[in-house]
């Protein structure tokens, strides 16, 4: 795992952390609850918790989905190149490309072999992992690699993950703390991945 | 309008128009070496993902110069390709997976190698040279 420069974290009195949708995007009860089962990932292996709330401006993490340039200078690129990005701690931007083809049910192999769906819950584990400070990873398997294939989807944390997490906030004390699955027990699957490797 | 609840709700129209992007131009540079001209664009990609300084002042070419070779060899040591400075098959089917936005080198550091880490420098803007040193 890497952290960014200087290592930012959550403070010690911000770690009971709250998250909002932009309203302008009128997202439904399933797609909210996406994030909301990626933000359970990351809870169940420290001591912070997650509780959405209505209160867009005043939230401590802001998700919102936008097309091209939204006005952080790193505007999308329209459909598949960059998906997403989110802003180190304590900023709590977390943006996602409006232009991708967002599956929300896991759903997202077994049929088409090439195509631009791109997995929801995927993608919000890996950019909750920087809105909480961790960088990218060179271990493929992990959640904090930068790439992910078309038709993949990728939501277990790995040990290297958890090591990167547990390191910035410490361990949940419910975690029993036991080895992730190994790679081809773990809920992972794609069908378009291999094709584009 | 873009959310889905599965794969197969996804008009077979919008799946058409979706399955290439801009970054899937960069396979025509497969094979590309030093002498081969048109990679301006290839240069502005490792730019946002930091492996060009975000300073560099200088305007981008189409020359496959040092600065790119030395992005492309950072870039396949972080990600574990083959190490080679060339654009060859597998580095370029790499280049065009999607990724996320935030860079993989920040501030002229990448941190992706537990604890490795590579600093890019530019001697100067004379002659664009471009250091990659491994502590």
């Amino acid at each position: 795992y890497s952290l960014f420069p200087g290592e930012p974290r959550w403070p010690e009195d911000r770690r009971q952390l709250t998250y909002a949708f932009d309203p302008r995007n009128a997202l439904t009860e399933e797609v909210k609850g996406v994030f909301g089962r990626a933000f359970a990932r990351w809870a169940a292996v420290t001591k912070l918790t997650f509780t959405r709330v209505e209160t867009f401006p005043d939230s401590d993490i802001t998700i919102g989905f936008y097309t091209g340039d939204h006005g952080d200078g790193e505007p999308f690129d329209g459909v598949l190149g960059t998906l997403a990005h989110a802003f180190s701690p304590p900023s709590g931007r977390f943006h996602l490309d409006s232009d991708e083809n967002w599956v929300v049910s896991g759903d997202v192999g077994g049929i088409l072999s090439m195509t631009s769906a791109v997995d929801l819950e995927s993608v919000a584990v890996h950019e909750i992992g920087h809105l909480l400070g961790l960088g990218h990873s060179t271990i493929e398997d992990s959640i904090m690699y930068p790439t992910i294939s078309t038709g993949r989807r990728k939501v277990e944390l790995t040990r290297d993950d958890i090591d990167g997490i547990q390191y910035l906030y410490g361990t949940n004390p419910n975690f029993n703390g036991s080895s992730p699955p190994s790679t081809q027990q773990r809920e992972s699957s794609d069908f378009g991945g291999v094709g584009r490797m | 309008e873009f959310f889905f609840p599965n794969v197969t709700g996804i008009p077979p129209s919008r799946l058409l128009n979706t399955t290439r992007n801009l970054w899937d131009a960069f396979r025509n540079f497969t094979g590309c070496r030093p002498g081969v001209d048109g990679l301006y664009k290839l240069k502005q990609y490792f730019q946002r993902f930091g492996y060009i300084p975000e300073n560099f002042s200088g305007n981008f070419t189409d020359d496959f110069d040092d600065i790119l070779r030395h992005a492309i060899e950072m870039y396949q040591r972080n990600f574990r390709l083959n190490v080679s400075g060339e654009l060859d098959e597998l580095t370029v089917r790499h280049l065009v997976i999607p990724r996320c936005g935030n860079p993989d080198i920040v501030n002229g550091s990448s941190a992706m190698h537990g604890g490795k880490k590579y600093e890019v420098n530019f001697a100067g803007r004379r002659g664009q040279r471009f250091h990659a040193l491994k502590r």
